[in-house]
């Protein structure tokens, strides 16, 4: 999705 | 969490792990480049500037805290400490940094998901991830003769990669709207600059010889 802001990866 | 993903973490993780080992009880840092070193301190460093104001999950806080710690002190070993530092062949891991920063940096200003301070950030450490080998190949071209420890090393980092790879196309088919082109591009590049190495320590791990690197 467009809006990601939260990074769950490392 | 798919076990791509884990199985990827834990590769990044094991690298990690060899290099301090080596650096911790051989006190030995022959054949590691600074230079790589420093710029995944500096990867780490930019990414996760929301360790504590976005919180994913306490394996994500965890690994990130590690990454960083490690990362650091790898450097702070090789910088300073008295018996390592001796060790490091300055004189042949030449690599200038701002050679790979900047590009990184004008790219990740220029293409990002989101002009935002720390997302432009994130994008600029995806990119310089990608690139941060480069120094550590160069060097062991130079040395050529590899120890043990330090093939191991950038083996697992490149494992690491591949094993993200299967992680997103996991990602991709069983997760709605997982499109992240910034990442698997950045992703893939960084992967390709490991193909050359894989094939000479599969070479060698066929042949059961010690790895070298063709001049």
């Amino acid at each position: 999705s467009n809006d990601r802001v939260v990074h769950d990866e490392l | 969490m798919n076990i791509f993903r884990l199985a990827g973490d834990m590769t990044h993780l094991a690298s990690v792990l060899v290099l301090l080992l080596k650096i911790h009880t051989i006190k030995s840092c022959a054949g590691v480049s600074l230079k790589t070193q420093e710029l995944y301190a500096l990867v780490f460093a930019c990414r996760y500037l929301d360790i504590f104001t976005n919180f994913v999950s306490l394996y994500n806080t965890v690994m990130k805290l590690i990454f960083l710690g490690s990362s650091f002190s790898i450097v702070w070993y090789m910088r300073y400490h008295k018996v390592v530092r001796r060790s490091y062949d300055k004189d042949q891991d030449t690599f200038r940094h701002y050679f790979l920063v900047l590009p990184c940096l004008v790219l990740a200003l220029l293409i990002n998901e989101k002009f935002t301070f720390k997302e432009v950030m994130w994008t600029f450490s995806l990119y310089l991830e990608a690139v941060a080998i480069l120094p550590q190949l160069v060097l062991l071209q130079r040395t050529r003769n590899i120890d043990n420890l330090t093939g191991q090393y950038v083996f697992l980092l490149g494992a690491y990669r591949g094993l993200y790879i299967l992680n997103w196309i996991y990602r991709y088919f069983t997760e709605p709207h997982f499109v992240h082109w910034i990442t698997w591009i950045s992703g893939l590049v960084q992967t390709l600059l490991y193909a050359d190495f894989f094939y000479y320590y599969y070479q060698s791990w066929k042949n059961n010889q010690k790895l070298h690197l063709p001049a």
